[in-house]
């Protein structure tokens, strides 16, 4: 899992 | 990007507008949870510190801003321009009570154990419980400003529009993120029972008050 794609969210 | 995501942005920046405004133009913060507002602040932080370390698109650094910059705004409206009109004395909802289990949580359950992985589960753990002292102390007083309950029911609406939101990304992008989902629908439980008082009194022209 990429931790970074819940972070295009707000 | 979606329509329930976008709509859902809209209604958080909305909430924070109407809050701002609503205290700015009134030159008062009566009624308003100056602790429910230090804890959305701490929030943005928390969760936004990922500006520093990745780019996502022009919006999403934008809004992050903006979220961030308009939380500390009413937080200095709040606890210092207009401190003499905030309502303290109702404002004694014990906020440890939701920081240390909060934050004992995101220790343990995360999906990676780094600072910034912890700080944006605490944050997502914080939200949902975030509103709780600006409920307690309308629960208190018995009463809300008109002005106020459209703050709230924006701020709870963009929440609900997310859970469709992650329902429409999981169908059609396989995307599930357990954490932001639990934690979403938690939030947004907080919110039904003012929903409803929303809809049966505010909609209807009538001020929204508690029976004593």
């Amino acid at each position: 899992e990429d931790p970074k794609i819940h972070k295009d969210e707000l | 990007m979606n329509i329930f995501r976008l709509t859902g942005d809209l209604s958080h920046l909305a909430a924070i507008i109407i809050l701002l405004l609503k205290i700015w133009k009134t030159r008062s913060c009566a009624g308003i949870s100056g602790k429910s507002q230090l804890l959305f602040a701490l929030v943005f932080t928390t969760r936004y510190l990922d500006l520093f370390t990745s780019f996502i698109s022009l919006y999403n650094t934008s809004m992050k801003l903006i979220y961030v910059a308009c939380s500390y705004a009413t937080v200095y409206l709040i606890y210092m321009k207009f401190k003499a009109t905030y309502d303290g004395n109702h404002d004694t909802f014990r906020v440890e009570f939701l920081v240390v289990p909060v934050g004992g949580l995101s220790f343990l359950v995360n999906h990676d154990f780094s600072p910034l992985e912890i700080l944006w589960t605490f944050s997502i753990y914080l939200e949902s419980v975030a509103i709780l002292p600006q409920l307690f102390m309308i629960s208190k007083t018995g009463e809300a400003e008109t002005i106020t309950t459209h703050y709230l029911f924006f701020l709870g609406l963009y929440r609900a529009l997310y859970l469709i939101n992650w329902i429409w990304r999981y169908y059609f992008e396989g995307f599930f993120d357990l954490i932001a989902v639990v934690a979403g629908v938690v939030q947004t439980i907080l919110y039904c029972d003012f929903f409803y008082l929303y809809v049966t009194k505010v909609l209807k022209g009538k001020k929204l008050s508690l029976p004593a």
